[in-house]
């Protein structure tokens, strides 16, 4: 459970242990607190379409066979430290990899994830997940901002409205995901904010996952009539951030907006060949 | 106006929940990423020139617009005698930088990054640019401050996405206060590697051992870096 390697800046660090994998958080408080991640895919149910149990996972429909797969055991890491940045760059499998990043001014850590060609030699559809684990007690409840706007509180196997019984357990807590999602307890607060909409659930206390890429092979019969059998790789980014809700400046909340409004309205960059020019003169 | 006209049509177009929610079928997919993609071509396109307009009128304020590049013999020290250069550079996009390539970053001796920041208040950003990693490189600002900047590498899963354009390597380097609704320019030089008789290795060759030397090397002594 130790780590054996380390990267981080003024803010916090991030350690990793002995297979590889993110392990913990190091605030600048002195505090540490455990943060892991890893990738698993779910198994797309199959089906006629015929009666409501026998739907398949497709375009429409998230609907697992109940089979949780993680995609390694153990993970290839090379570490790069600089002046401006450090990286932990991780292989999962052939088609899994990922950087993690952290800035030297940055207060977050950014998971640059490439997911794909999804193998499907085995004819099962799969549904791959990032999944982020802490030890923050969020007691079923966690937040999205499914429209865009406001985080909303979502209480896992709950509605607002009616009596629940849900038959469905994976799926029927997912929601949509436009930048953020996150979980809290009376201490701390984990964040995860997307490059673009995702489904997203907390299935267990402390923890927050993300569909970043599904492979399917067979029609949900809701219209599309082709299975979603995207065969390419998928690159993007999350961007986690982890703090203390109480005293913290600036906030998590005030965090969370302005990371939200630099990476959805990120700077624009402009090339331009100068090699006519000496620096003098294009100063 | 007539480019924005057709972005606006589809994006339009890219509103349906379909188009949204990936429940569209596979050619349909590929056809709003061939729309979008000629949409995004003509806007950048249209940038370009507007950009260049802007440019002529700030460097060669009161002077006609001369085409020709500036000779080395008029770089100017006396500008009341010596007539000025007259800049005619491009600002061009490149599309390809999520796979971590770019034409220009890549090839070019000296090339510029113009960094718009589209937000109300200033921002600071780490910028990324794909380079060859068999050169070093200058990263200067207006103000002729060298700026803090790493050579890093690249995934090989990543530049297998795009084996023929992808460098391998990128240059980071940290742009301060962007102004709101404003832009700042970097003027970037590559140079040789300093140690030329050095074999120039690539990260995929050196066992993993030597590159986190290497790298702590660099982290602890910024002007003495190594020959890759």
């Amino acid at each position: 459970n130790s780590n054996v390697v380390s990267i981080g800046n003024k803010y916090f660090s991030i350690g990793f242990d002995s297979k590889g994998f993110l392990n913990s958080i190091a605030l600048d408080d002195g505090s540490e607190h455990k943060l892991s991640q890893t990738f698993f895919y779910y198994e797309g149910a199959v089906g006629d379409n015929r009666v409501f149990k026998n739907r398949s996972s497709g375009a429409y429909i998230f609907r697992p066979n109940s089979t949780e797969r993680f995609v390694a055991n153990q993970v290839q890491t090379k570490v790069i430290k600089g002046p401006v940045v450090e990286e932990v760059h991780q292989t999962f499998n052939d088609w899994i990899s990922q950087v993690i990043r952290v800035y030297h001014d940055y207060n977050f850590v950014e998971f640059e994830w490439l997911v794909g060609p999804i193998p499907v030699d085995d004819n099962v559809g799969k549904e791959v997940v990032s999944r982020f684990m802490t030890d923050i007690k969020s007691s079923n409840v966690f937040y999205t901002d499914s429209n865009g706007r406001e985080m909303i509180r979502r209480v896992r196997d709950h509605r607002e409205t009616w009596n629940l019984n849900l038959e469905e357990q994976v799926a029927g807590n997912y929601y949509p995901v436009t930048t953020n999602i996150a979980v809290e307890d009376q201490e701390r607060r984990l964040s995860v904010m997307t490059d673009r909409a995702q489904g997203g659930s907390s299935l267990q206390d402390g923890a927050v996952e993300l569909m970043v890429h599904r492979r399917l092979l067979h029609d949900d019969a809701f219209g599309v009539a082709e299975a979603l059998n995207h065969t390419h790789a998928i690159r993007g980014k999350h961007f986690l951030i982890f703090g203390k809700l109480n005293g913290a400046v600036p906030t998590m909340a005030a965090r969370e907006r302005f990371l939200q409004a630099e990476k959805l309205l990120s700077p624009w960059l402009f090339f331009s060949d100068v090699s006519s020019y000496e620096y003098e003169d294009w100063r | 106006r007539s480019h924005l006209d057709y972005m606006s049509e589809v994006m339009g177009v890219l509103q349906h929940h379909d188009a949204i929610t990936g429940t569209s079928k596979e050619h349909v997919t590929q056809d709003y990423t061939v729309q979008i993609t000629a949409a995004l071509k003509a806007c950048s396109y249209s940038a370009k020139i507007i950009l260049n307009q802007l440019t002529k009128r700030q460097t060669n304020k009161d002077k006609p617009v001369v085409t020709e590049p500036p000779q080395p013999s008029a770089r100017y020290h006396d500008q009341a005698t010596q007539p000025q250069p007259t800049f005619t550079f491009d600002f061009d996009s490149c599309l390809l930088l999520n796979v971590s390539a770019c034409d220009i970053s890549e090839t070019k001796d000296k090339f510029m990054v113009t960094v718009y920041n589209a937000l109300a208040h200033s921002v600071f950003h780490y910028i990324r640019v794909p380079v060859d990693g068999n050169f070093e490189y200058e990263v200067t600002d207006y103000r002729s401050v060298p700026i803090t900047h790493q050579i890093i590498s690249v995934p090989p899963q990543v530049t297998a996405l795009h084996p023929i354009q992808a460098s391998g390597y990128e240059l980071v380097f940290l742009a301060t206060e962007l102004p709101p609704v404003g832009y700042k320019s970097f003027f970037i030089t590559r140079k040789p590697a300093r140690h030329v008789n050095a074999p120039r290795f690539r990260f995929k060759d050196v066992p993993e051992v030597v590159l986190m030397q290497n790298d702590e090397k660099m982290a602890s002594d910024d002007t003495q870096r190594p020959p890759w």
